[in-house]
């Protein structure tokens, strides 16, 4: 238990840190391959031109996501955990090191690939924002309930392969409701665009909020 | 280190008490939603009628899927892990004493659904299984290289839905020879039940070789 509790109390830090620089940090939590990396192509162009934005890009391996996110013109700090399941506050914090935090409005974590570990693990974020896509099915909501308890937002991506997929949208929206009753979804589609809006002013409503 | 070392040689335990009673068992592994249970649906009614088989289901909660295998009058013994994101040989051990073992040809293990993890936790089997579905993208081999190193096949499913992605199967292919050179790929769908046969076969060559 001393691992978990040396984590919260790093977060902790981490998070007061942030708040003095006024800086709102979302933690990006889905399976591998949801679209976390392609959410955030479509949304930096946008965010960019309200806030200064970096991004910690969390990975097994590579640097493939950090490559394609340079593109954006935003700092970006990669983490290869090397084989961990998840990112931890103190990684977070050495992170951080890579940006002059003086000049940020927001930051976004693209935590490791993995439905489950990373949504045991606080990192000093201001909301974690759970991400499900289409093709997976579901039934997630209901077979790993600890993301969808502690996440404030989901988003539902790849509603452009509803028609192709037996994707039961009642069956998820009842499910979520039974694991979290308060917590909002955004239906969105990185190919057609729909529901980037929605969320780039949840991000706007919610850095406000926690200002 | 130790809990490693303790589930290795529990995991060789159990593989020379499988050995004794001429079972192979294999263990797939894959991301959320990729398919494993369907292809198990897929599955099961081909498989038993040549074989005497049975199913130990890994979830982090719910019985959803243990319900859905129910359907196949097969024995399926269901381990909710409350958590952990792998299963480990201990719990293995202890599911197989659901079993008549004596009555047995093939046991398969749906492990739980992460792409990180279960790749370093033997847990007895003969072969780990690796699947990968199509919307999850083609670049996961090597940003988490571990499982495709670890497995002995890799499933590519949902190739139904290649025509809807951009799954470049190139630069999987490319990226699956840096990783494992000698790793057998099959092209399957659940949907159109293409691989199904060469997947049945797959299993019937490698029960045979490990006797
Ligand atoms: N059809 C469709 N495909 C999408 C959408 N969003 C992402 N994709 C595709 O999904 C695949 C995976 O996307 P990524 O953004 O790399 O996923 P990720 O969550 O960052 O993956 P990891 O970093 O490996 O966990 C890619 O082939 C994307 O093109 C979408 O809204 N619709
Ligand atoms: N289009 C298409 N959909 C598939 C295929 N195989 C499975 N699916 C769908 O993919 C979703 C997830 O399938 P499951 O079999 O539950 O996935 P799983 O790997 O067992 O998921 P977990 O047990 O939660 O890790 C379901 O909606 C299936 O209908 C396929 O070959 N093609
Ligand atoms: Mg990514
Ligand atoms: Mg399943
Ligand atoms: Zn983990
Ligand atoms: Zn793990």
């Amino acid at each position: 238990q001393n691992l978990l509790e040396a984590n919260e109390e790093k977060a902790q830090e981490v998070r007061d840190f942030l708040n003095q620089k006024h800086i709102f940090m979302v933690n990006l939590i889905s399976s591998p391959g949801s679209g976390k990396t392609t959410l955030l192509e479509k949304t930096l162009p946008i965010l960019k031109q309200k806030f200064r934005v970096a991004v910690i890009e969390g990975d097994v391996e590579t640097e493939r996501d950090a490559k394609r996110l340079d593109l954006y013109q935003v700092p970006v700090s990669l983490i290869n955990t090397k084989g961990a399941c998840h990112l931890e506050s103190v990684s977070i914090e050495k992170a951080l090191l890579a940006f002059d935090l003086d000049q940020l409005d927001l930051i976004f974590v693209e935590n490791v690939g993995n439905l489950v570990c990373p949504a045991e693990f606080d990192i000093g974020e201001h909301a974690k924002v759970a991400m499900l896509s289409v093709p997976e099915g579901d039934d997630k909501p209901l077979k790993y309930p600890l993301l969808f308890q502690e996440a404030s937002l989901t988003i539902l991506n790849k509603i452009d392969l509803l028609k192709y997929t037996d994707f039961d949208k009642t069956r998820f929206y009842d499910d979520l409701e039974r694991v979290n009753p308060n917590l909002s979804v955004i239906e969105l589609s990185c190919k057609t665009n729909e529901g980037i809006d929605a969320w780039v002013d949840w991000l706007d409503k919610r850095r406000i909020a926690s200002l």
